[in-house]
């Protein structure tokens, strides 16, 4: 199928079944065609998921049929993936207004699986080089989002931190790095890496230390060693 | 060069190897 058909298809009032099909099928074209296919999707069909995405998130609760609303969620955001896998795709998605902002509420601890995903996404945003301040931009939005629900900004992170899902507490702690170690001010990194000690995750780090897991501890590495380097500089 | 692929297989890779957090 053409970027094309995909982009009319997605304008249809596209439901349930039907939409994840339609997903599952575009991120398989997302991955396996060239640039230019991903571009003639462009931002006209990043519009469209970020517009399902959205009214997913808002239906969550409401839905009868919540599960293949989740499903098609975590489908979107592996569509999303892949659209941002060049640099054109990429480049789209930082500026629409929406993109990252519907990412940080896509963060869900109770979607373990999905949440992976979207906090490996916001990590790597955190840390491009261009533009600079993406990590400005990601925090900015947690923050916003934390206000919004009326949590302290980093729970859903913590949250995630207690799932048995240990890919899910090294993408946590992935993030989290990629938060802290992006910011030039010293002062700003010691308050962020505090404001998480203070909210649980002290404690946490003292338990996960045991688990056996190479990804895992390369995060808690990175961690541990930059708030060494911090203090001692401090 | 607009066509560049993998970008995010690359960052990804990066950050879960530690590599992406070595300071310059």
């Amino acid at each position: 199928k053409s970027a094309l058909i995909y982009i009319q298809e997605l304008k249809t009032d596209l439901r349930d079944a039907q939409l994840l099909g339609c997903l599952e099928s575009l991120r398989v074209s997302l991955n396996n065609n060239p640039v230019s296919w991903v571009q003639t999707f462009g931002d006209e069909g990043l519009a469209l998921l970020l517009a399902f995405l959205k009214k997913l998130q808002e239906e969550r609760d409401e839905s009868l049929n919540a599960g293949i609303g989740v499903k098609c969620q975590h489908e979107i955001i592996r569509c999303l993936k892949a659209f941002m896998n060049n640099k054109h795709g990429l480049k789209a998605m930082l500026m629409s207004p929406e993109g990252i902002p519907l990412l940080v509420r896509s963060i869900n601890p109770k979607v373990p699986h999905m949440m992976v995903d979207v906090v490996r996404i916001l990590s790597a945003i955190c840390i491009l080089e261009h533009p600079a301040n993406s990590h400005e931009r990601v925090l900015e939005c947690i923050t916003e989002h934390g206000e919004e629900q009326e949590v302290e900004r980093f729970q859903p992170l913590l949250s995630g931190m207690q799932k048995n899902s240990i890919t899910l507490k090294a993408g946590c702690m992935q993030l989290i790095n990629a938060l802290i170690s992006r910011v030039e001010e010293l002062d700003f990194r010691i308050h962020l890496r505090s404001e998480l000690m203070r909210l649980g995750l002290k404690d946490m780090l003292k338990e996960v230390r045991s688990i056996e897991n190479e990804e895992l501890k390369v995060q808690l590495q990175v961690f541990e060693e930059q708030a060494e380097e911090d203090s001692e500089d401090l | 060069d607009g066509d560049e692929t993998g970008i995010m297989d690359g960052l990804l890779e990066a950050l879960q190897s530690g590599a992406a957090f070595k300071r310059k």
